[in-house]
């Protein structure tokens, strides 16, 4: 499981029985007591009564494969949207692909309107239309105060029934021998007797060339004192080595992304989690994006999930290439993929007078139709479903392949 | 080749939580995925808001609240932009 925390946002992803919706409350609440976003108190002196007012509201799931297993509101979609709808407005629910098969759920909520900024001030237009101007029309509304932002956009790629032997690489004991024989016994050694704060002997990569320098854990410990220790752990040192070894790391390399830092860990027999923090390259330190990736490789249920919020144009290729790579290392029997994109302020568009170069926007049609088709050409796969759903704000494509 | 910078995420590692960690009974992989948007972008804060919004929430705070979920933190790497933990489950 994994959890990001952005100044106006929280994403929380959670894997087997958790019970991630009992955790909305407190995360409310949190928001306006500690963080002092809006609320709406309930008059009660009870602080964990008071909570935050969203912005806005995704909830998203696959089909589960053992719904009577799970606890609380997750034994079915209906019981879950039932306590979404309980604590907010507006909610709206969708099932998008195959009921007989791989489907996947979205609840969100509209837009609070209340809590979007004033549109651009008028002398502050000119700056931004400069702006605009110099950056390619794809990216035309990252810039700017806008609630409109063209660059959010989330890629998430699910895949079930993982090649078997491939998938002993995410085993404990796979992991292990991969990590004697790669960077001798000494990496275990290490993690088992404790490696002291910038320790250098815990450099797993410390054989490897510089490009990996970003993928070595050091210990700055800020952790509140009962929780942390100056001690790396087996789990972590393991999970790193398993990130190198599949391919991981190579999906946003430090060759492009200097200052990325992936932490990853490898449980006990088998799973593995991993997140990546990857600060763009280019914009001096005004954005940071993530990754993350989850794996249970048993044969019954294996599983894989990669999701993303780096935007395609920053990672070097088109998104077909990034679930090329992300498939690659899996090697699933089947997976989906569903992109959601923010589209551009319809309004801001007709301001800025960008729709009335034809030819630009002729251009960008035809990039959004080279760019669908090549999203159809996986290697190795037939793309099964294509469906488009169109929000409020947003666009979302679904996709689903299976193996040739 | 880039080389990295200050400014370059550094992971904090609590280990405590990883003692005893067993995923023996984990059963099945597919997620819950929530994201929970208090303001339109990070340069958007309400009025009245912390100057990190949700990044001034200490460490300690989300886990009362990860409590809850069934997840504990087994570790955080900590940017300027974006706190990324990794949890337990």
């Amino acid at each position: 499981s994994s959890m990001f925390v952005f100044p106006h946002k929280l994403i929380l992803k959670t894997c087997g029985t958790t019970t991630l919706l009992f955790g909305l409350h407190r995360m409310l609440s949190i928001a306006a007591v500690d963080a002092g976003f809006p609320s709406q108190s309930t008059g009660s002196i009870d602080k964990t009564q008071v909570a935050a007012t969203p912005y806005r509201v995704f909830y998203s799931r696959k089909n589960f494969l053992f719904p009577d297993k799970q606890h609380g509101p997750h034994r079915s979609w209906k019981e879950e949207v039932k306590y979404l709808d309980h604590m907010f407005t507006g909610g709206s629910a969708y099932m998008v692909g195959k009921m007989n098969g791989d489907h996947w759920y979205l609840y969100l909520t509209a837009p609070n309107t209340t809590l979007a900024p004033s549109r651009t001030p008028e002398h502050q237009r000119t700056v931004t239309e400069t702006k605009v101007l110099q950056v390619p029309a794809s990216t035309a509304f990252a810039v700017g105060q806008s609630a409109w932002r063209t660059d959010d956009e989330t890629l998430e790629v699910l895949m079930t029934d993982l090649d078997p032997e491939n998938a002993k690489q995410f085993y404990l004991e796979h992991a292990s021998a991969v990590a004697e024989e790669k960077y001798s016994k000494r990496v275990r050694e290490v993690a088992k007797e404790g490696a002291s704060v910038h320790d250098d002997t815990f450099d797993v990569f410390s054989n490897t060339s510089s490009d990996h320098s970003a993928y070595t854990p050091d210990y700055d410990v800020d952790f509140p004192e009962e929780l942390s220790s100056q001690v790396g752990t087996e789990g972590h040192s393991l999970g790193t080595v398993v990130s190198e070894a599949c391919g991981l790391s190579e999906v946003y390399p430090t060759t492009i992304y200097p200052d990325a830092r992936v932490d990853a860990y490898l449980f006990t027999p088998c799973g593995f989690s991993a997140n990546g923090v990857i600060p763009a390259p280019d914009q001096a330190g005004t954005a940071t994006h993530y990754f993350t990736v989850h794996v249970t490789p048993e044969p019954l249920y294996s599983y894989a999930s990669f999701e993303t919020n780096v935007p395609a144009r920053r990672s070097g290729g088109e998104t077909a290439e990034v679930i090329e790579r992300v498939v690659d290392i899996f090697k699933p029997g089947r997976f989906s993929v569903t992109l959601f994109e923010a589209k551009a302020d319809p309004t801001e568009v007709r301001e800025l007078g960008l729709l009335g170069d034809s030819a630009a926007n002729a251009e960008a049609v035809e990039r959004g139709r080279i760019r669908s088709a090549r999203m159809d050409k996986i290697k190795g796969y037939r793309r099964v479903d294509r469906i488009v759903h169109d929000f409020d704000g947003y666009e979302l494509v679904f996709r689903y392949y299976e193996r040739n | 080749t880039l080389s990295p910078s200050e400014g370059t995420p550094h992971l904090t590692i609590n280990r405590e939580a990883t003692i005893d960690l067993d995923s023996s009974n984990a059963f099945e992989g597919p997620e819950k995925l929530l994201e929970v948007w208090f303001a339109p972008a990070p340069e958007a804060l309400p009025p009245g808001s912390q100057k990190n919004g949700l990044k001034a929430v200490t460490v300690d705070k989300w886990k009362e609240m990860l409590d809850q979920v069934n997840c504990k933190i087994l570790s955080v790497v900590e940017s300027e932009h974006v706190d990324a933990y990794l949890l337990s489950e």
